[in-house]
């Protein structure tokens, strides 16, 4: 666990009044352990040490840290934690929901992403998510491959009562494009393309999203990645990026016990925006994210 | 990694990274190499192919204790097997795959929709009972998992099936009530027949890290899991996770999920998973 390496780190460094480069050598190698541990992936964490063994190395001895206007002395061992969390929280950040949904009459979200990550859940969370901000979203059902998929996408389409565009005998770059008409007739304002989920070892489905991009020119192009990913986050993200050009992310499952390192691995590697998170099955839990929240999670 | 001087810093550090890109994990990893710095002379320890190879053929060695194949023993009538795990891991579409695997060795199958909560769960697996052959025993949604898997159980006797597989809805391990939900189903099928089921089925994903060990053990603890199914190994993750699993866990390791099809399921060999580890 994230939190026990940085519990580790920090007792190192109690009741130092001097810390000397090894205490730091050694809470890093604590650190580094936790954040391999929490699924980060391993050139991510490599540069996430280094940079805060430099800050520590430079700052750690007689330092003062203002709360609130109140210059407050603070020993080593949270002066070193300090440093973790504001380097985890300026990783993750600038905090940036925002979508793209003004300059059409039909804006466009593409949900992409590995099989079973949360794409169908979240496009109808998401949905209802806008339609309580004012919006008329429709669900495009783009995964004509697996089973009951559309049926999915229309069951919680009826549990919203939001509409759902399906034409199944079309291919998923048409079906995207043709929503955009269908949804401009039924007066609504935004679609959502719910894709089937893929690898990015397969060619025909990776270029078949290149190909919805194409028809339907979504402006918004959101990676949907499960928190508990493993070290393979960096690659995955990095070939939907060079394919799409996302404009950011969604992690779900975060209601569960997995640390999301992937979230930080992502973000650096990628620069994109982490816009919300999963918090549970049922559609009304979708988050706007904050980096505090995940970096105090993995900070404990 | 940095206890021994006899291993040399830059083949440990390209080493470490070999590893734990598979999801190996980094105590995995270190475990191993302790374990090899017996086997191996200090000479030979600064040579990075040859301690690869000695990790290769531990690695190996802790999954070849793994492997075992699901079998269907004599006199056992209906066989049951539940299935479960996290969200989204595969269980629906693996029930697919070993229900056309029974079928094709001859045997009756009958598949029972668990899954009363998730949005077209039910229509889900009903098409591919359908298409693999098999018998179905529908649910209406909200209706009581554990009611299911009863009235499952009173078909495949009645019908004489010589397989049952009862497919259950996603859950995290960290909901206490949804894995009491499991452990009720497991009891009432257990009422029904005695030593059924006979077979509980941890599905677990193969791009997932170092949380399927929690999985294993929340899942295990509360249910005994009697063999795993390492799906989605056909994607670029590596699931090098069940090697730590496979050396925590007494669980036999069945299968592999190499795809979305009802025939991409392979019988786990642990050379082959080795192999494909570090190509
Ligand atoms: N606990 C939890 N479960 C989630 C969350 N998001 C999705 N799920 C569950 O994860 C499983 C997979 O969700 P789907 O929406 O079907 O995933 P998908 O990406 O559309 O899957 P494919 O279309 O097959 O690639 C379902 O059981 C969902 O209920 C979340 O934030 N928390
Ligand atoms: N590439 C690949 N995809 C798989 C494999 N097994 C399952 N999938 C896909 O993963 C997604 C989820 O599969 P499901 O069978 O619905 O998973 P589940 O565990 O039943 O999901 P929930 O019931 O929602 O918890 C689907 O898109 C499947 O086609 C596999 O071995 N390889
Ligand atoms: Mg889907
Ligand atoms: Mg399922």
């Amino acid at each position: 666990m994230i939190t026990e390496g940085f519990k580790k780190a920090q007792l190192r460094l109690t009741g130092k009044t001097i810390i000397q480069e090894r205490h730091i050598e050694e809470a890093i190698r604590d650190i580094r352990v936790s954040l391999l541990e929490a699924d980060v992936e391993f050139h991510v964490v490599k540069g996430f040490t280094e940079r805060v063994k430099a800050k520590a190395l430079g700052e750690i001895v007689q330092t003062r840290v203002s709360h609130a206007g109140k210059k407050l002395k603070v020993g080593p061992q949270e002066h070193f934690i300090k440093i973790c969390y504001d380097e985890l929280v300026s990783l993750m950040g600038p905090v940036d929901t925002s979508l793209d949904l003004g300059n059409r009459e039909v804006n466009a979200v593409m949900m992409v992403g590995l099989q079973g990550s949360g794409k169908t859940t979240t496009t109808a969370k998401l949905a209802r998510h806008l339609k309580e901000k004012g919006k008329k979203p429709m669900m495009v059902a783009a995964d004509v491959y697996r089973p009951a998929a559309i049926e999915q996408l229309k069951v919680l389409g009826k549990k919203l009562d939001i509409p759902v565009f399906s034409a199944p005998a079309k291919t998923p770059p048409e079906i995207c494009r043709d929503s955009l008409e269908a949804a401009q007739f039924k007066g609504c304002d935004v679609v959502i393309f719910d894709t089937a989920g893929r690898t990015i070892v397969d060619e025909a489905l990776m270029r078949e999203l290149e190909d919805i991009k194409t028809a339907a020119r979504p402006e918004n192009i959101l990676l949907v990645v499960d928190a508990m990913i493993g070290q393979e986050s960096v690659n995955i993200a990095r070939e939907f990026d060079r394919r799409l050009d996302m404009t950011g992310f969604i992690l779900t499952k975060l209601d569960g016990d997995a640390r999301g390192g992937a979230a930080l691995s992502i973000k650096e590697v990628t620069k994109k925006p982490i816009k919300f998170v999963g918090m549970g099955e049922a559609l009304d839990r979708l988050e706007e994210f904050r980096p505090d929240g995940l970096a105090s999670r993995i900070l404990g | 990694f940095a206890g021994g001087t006899d291993i040399d810093e830059d083949v440990m550090s390209r080493l470490e990274e070999t590893l734990v890109g598979t999801d190996i994990g980094v105590r995995t990893a270190y475990r191993l190499f302790e374990g090899i710095r017996e086997k191996l002379g200090s000479a030979s320890m600064k040579d990075a192919s040859s301690v690869m190879r000695v990790i290769r053929q531990e690695i190996a060695a802790i999954l070849k204790k793994r492997q075992s194949w699901l079998e269907l023993p004599e006199g056992v009538r209906p066989f049951v097997i539940m299935v479960t795990g996290v969200n989204g891991s595969g269980k629906t579409t693996t029930i697919a795959k070993i229900a056309r695997r029974f079928i094709g060795d001859g045997r009756s199958v009958i598949i029972a929709s668990g899954d009363t909560f998730r949005a077209a769960a039910v229509e889900q697996l009903e098409h591919w009972a359908g298409k693999v052959g098999a018998d179905f025993v529908k649910a209406h949604e909200g209706a009581d998992p554990s009611a299911v898997a009863y009235d499952a159980l009173e078909a495949a006797i009645a019908r004489k099936k010589d397989v049952l597989i009862i497919d259950t809805a996603g859950r995290l391990h960290t909901k206490e009530n949804l894995m009491e939900e499991l452990k009720k189903t497991k009891r009432v099928l257990a009422k029904k027949l005695p030593g059924a089921p006979h077979s509980i089925l941890l599905v677990l994903d193969a791009t997932i890290g170092q949380n399927a060990i929690e999985q294993t053990r929340q899942f295990h603890k509360a249910l005994g899991v009697t063999g795993i199914v390492l799906t989605k190994l056909d994607g670029s993750s590596k699931g090098g996770v069940i090697v730590g699993i496979a050396d925590e866990f007494d669980i036999p390791i069945h299968y592999i999920g190499i795809g979305e099809g009802m025939d991409d399921l392979e019988a786990f060999d642990a050379d082959a998973f080795v192999d494909a580890l570090f190509l």
